[in-house]
């Protein structure tokens, strides 16, 4: 639709196409292409060369609208519960975000809170031998709420800065694996005495809007107040952000661009837009 | 579900004979938005709803349904047809002299370790004898989950920790394989993006070294949008014989199985139903294309 003259019929299909390819859904699409037209109907958009800019707007407008997430650093240690579906990019978040509080000078310690998938333990276990970070880890099948108690146990009693605790992939479906993911949830607060300060979704990029299901049933279960959108640096647009901060009120975080520990940056709704049109 | 959502047009439009534009104009709104929401491909949307409706319009109607009905029951037996046919058995008929060889690609995270157990175990489980090769280098104890799934299935695996070429142990493996007269070999490979251009040569490079009897692109059932990109380009460079649509146990639409069979023209063969190396089934089209339409 870039350089187009006019707001017919074409143009809108084109805008339409070009949502809806970005994973926005079918309806959010409809909604922001309604706005388009309607403030060129009004005449607050003057011409279609400025559509562009206008749709740029729109979307940077939608996903800023949320309450910046507070970094809380009052209780220690500052915890952060990692979780969503199977192969999404947790275990590799996790090994990210321990590189990037170890390079602001935080003492830091991963639980690897997935005792069920094969070598889910040895990969995180991998991830802080070269991050020489410590790793708190348990048998292959033990209770992860036992790993996890264990592990928050040994970090205040090392007077730890950052916990960051990993879990195994699961998805919103299953009952029983989102009920234990519940009382990790009430174990890690037991011991705390406080709740996690941060509880992020991991969420794939390339998936279409499931996501927005995904988000909605971990926020319900577990009060996730964030979220980590990885693999951006795929083709995938990842525009299930919109849908995710705009009706669940969830912040993105971060979001993931490799496989590297340096591959994470927090999240800029202006970046993440002109990423959107490239 | 769909026919909820139409049957206050259902209603309406009784008692016309023949399928018109006009009659199926609401019908085919809600097809459309009902596969997009599905997460089908923008352009495979308009491309099936267009042929759909061609081949529905003048057809006389039935005398006890509407024509939006009717419309209804020739998208999902178009949809149907598609991805496969209402008798479509997938099957993997062995090569006359063993070993044969299937290789796995896919994105990240996709599902390829996981489905390589499954497909060692799906053979295994007939007495086959099955050798699992261990080719993913890059990520973090990749070999080690290989290696737990085979020791867990009482399967064979083919690795070499010290080794940082891909092709070199795809072919040692190989070459393992035929001293050891196993009669399969599936080879793991590592997850990539395919506008990744180093990392689609090295699976490129490890197809041409191998020569698989099957090559499968792995794709999670969740994928949006994207699915035809990456499809198509997996396929483009390795010629991929089928697909295996994982995470099919969740509730996503599973949208991506048309777009990827409309991108490639490959059939779907295996859906993974579960973590548990045993949740592993034949695709069938019917299932698929109900949950498509929701
Ligand atoms: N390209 C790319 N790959 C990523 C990114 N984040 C993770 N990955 C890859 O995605 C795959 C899965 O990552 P994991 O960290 O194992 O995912 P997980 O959610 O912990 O998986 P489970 O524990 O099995 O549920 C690995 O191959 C990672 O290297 C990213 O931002 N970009
Ligand atoms: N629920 C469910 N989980 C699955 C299925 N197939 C695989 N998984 C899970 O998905 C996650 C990723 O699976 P992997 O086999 O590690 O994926 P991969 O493609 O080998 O990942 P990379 O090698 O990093 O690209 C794991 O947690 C698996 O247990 C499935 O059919 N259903
Ligand atoms: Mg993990
Ligand atoms: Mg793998």
């Amino acid at each position: 639709f870039l350089g187009k003259k006019t707001i017919d019929d074409e143009l809108l299909e084109n805008l339409e196409e070009f949502l809806i390819t970005a994973d926005i859904g079918p309806q959010a699409a409809d909604m922001i292409i309604e706005k388009i037209r309607t403030e060129y109907t009004r005449g607050t958009l003057k011409d279609a060369e400025r559509i562009t800019d206008a749709l740029k707007q729109t979307l940077t407008e939608i996903l800023s609208d949320v309450e910046e997430f507070n970094e809380d650093m009052t209780n220690k240690p500052y915890v952060i519960l990692v979780s969503g579906v199977n192969g999404a990019g947790k275990t590799t978040s996790i090994a990210k975000l321990a590189n990037m509080y170890k390079n602001a000078g935080k003492s830091v310690m991963l639980i690897a809170g997935d005792t069920f998938r094969a070598a889910a333990a040895d990969q995180l276990a991998e991830w802080g031998r070269r991050l020489d970070i410590p790793v708190i880890r348990k048998e292959d099948g033990s209770d992860p709420a036992a790993v996890i108690h264990d592990g928050l146990t040994s970090a205040k009693s090392k007077n730890i800065d950052v916990v960051i605790a990993d879990t195994a992939g699961r998805l919103h479906t299953k009952h029983n694996l989102m009920q234990e993911l519940v009382k990790i949830n009430k174990v890690a607060e037991k011991v705390l005495t406080y709740p996690v300060q941060e509880s992020i979704i991991v969420l794939d990029a390339t998936s279409g809007q499931n996501a927005l299901t995904q988000a909605k049933m971990f926020k319900d279960a577990i009060n996730v107040n964030g979220v980590i959108l990885t693999k951006l640096d795929g083709t995938a647009k990842g525009g299930i952000a919109l849908r995710i901060v705009n009706e669940l009120h969830l912040p993105i975080r971060y979001i993931g661009f490799g496989e590297s520990m340096e591959d994470l940056r927090p999240f800029n709704a202006e970046n993440f837009v002109e990423a959107m049109f490239n | 579900d769909l026919n909820e959502k139409l049957s206050g047009v259902f209603k309406r439009l009784k008692g016309e004979t023949r399928i018109s534009e006009a009659n199926i104009a609401d019908a085919v709104k809600q097809v459309r938005m009902a596969l997009l929401e599905a997460d089908v491909n923008y352009k495979v949307v308009k491309s099936f709803i267009a042929g759909v409706q061609e081949a529905a319009l003048g057809e006389s109607v039935i005398k006890s349904v509407s024509p939006a009905q009717q419309f209804i029951k020739i998208v999902h037996d178009n949809l149907v047809d598609i991805l496969g046919g209402k008798d479509y058995t997938p099957s993997l008929p062995l090569k006359p002299i063993p070993p044969t060889i299937i290789m796995l690609s896919g994105l990240q995270g996709s599902g390829k370790t996981t489905s390589a157990g499954k497909l060692g175990r799906y053979f295994s489980k007939d007495g086959k004898n099955v050798l699992l090769i261990a080719a993913d280098i890059y990520r973090p104890a990749a070999i080690d989950q290989l290696e737990v799934l085979g020791k867990n299935l009482n399967i064979d695996v083919y690795s070499d920790k010290k080794c940082k070429d891909a092709v070199k142990i795809a072919r040692d493996g190989l070459e393992y394989a035929k001293k050891a007269a196993k009669d399969i070999v599936i080879v793991d490979t590592a997850g990539r993006l395919h506008i990744d251009e180093e990392l689609m040569k090295e699976v490129e490079n490890v197809k041409k070294t191998i020569s698989p009897d099957y090559t499968f692109f792995v794709a999670d059932a969740m994928t949006g949008q994207d699915a035809v990109n990456a499809a198509t380009e997996f396929n483009n460079r390795l010629e991929i014989t089928g697909v295996i649509l994982t995470k099919t146990d969740g509730d996503a639409r599973g949208g991506a199985a048309l777009s990827i069979r409309y991108a490639t023209g490959k059939p779907l063969m295996f859906i993974g139903t579960g973590e548990k190396t045993e949740e592993f089934e034949l695709f069938h089209p019917d299932r698929m294309a109900s949950r498509i339409l929701g």
